[in-house]
């Protein structure tokens, strides 16, 4: 079978589904001083993921997509919101203001952060000493 | 009460593929 480490340079999909991945390209962007990132880019799937499952509160919700508007959007100097279009901030923070919670609300802010991701970082981390030391 | 950052580390750590 094809080792992980071979999958994982297939695409950002095969990495991220794999934990030995996620660690390693988490060490690798933890270096970069841009760990935010792919903190954010799961925190957005694990948001839609809970109002998906049934039984979860409301204020559980809410009180969530604060947490992820203030740690990651809110400061404009951020690794996150930089990466974040003004026009898809200015939707999410109108979300929260308006207590608007919707499972959809970060979509749009965690595409525009895969993109960077696969532009960027992505192929930085191919190429860089920490996966070709492990490989 | 869960504090902001335990709620967002679970819902992170929700998110993450198990282990196979």
């Amino acid at each position: 079978p094809t080792p992980p480490y071979l999958k994982w340079a297939e695409s950002l999909h095969s990495l991220l589904d794999d934990q030995d991945g996620i660690h390693l390209f988490r060490t690798f962007l933890k270096q970069e001083e841009c760990a935010d990132v792919l903190d954010f880019w799961f925190a957005c799937t694990g948001f839609r993921k809970l109002e998906a499952n049934e039984g979860q509160g409301e204020e559980k919700k809410l009180k969530l997509a604060k947490a992820i508007y203030k740690k990651y959007i809110l400061d404009n100097n951020g690794i996150v919101s930089r990466q974040i279009k003004p026009a898809t901030k200015s939707f999410i923070k109108d979300c929260v203001m308006r207590l608007h919670i919707d499972p959809a609300m970060f979509d749009q802010a965690q595409t525009e952060i895969q993109t960077m991701m696969e532009e960027n970082t992505y192929p930085l981390f191919l190429k860089s000493d920490i996966y070709l030391e492990y490989t | 009460i869960d504090s902001e950052d335990d709620l967002l580390q679970e819902c992170i750590s929700s998110a993450m593929p198990k282990k196979k």
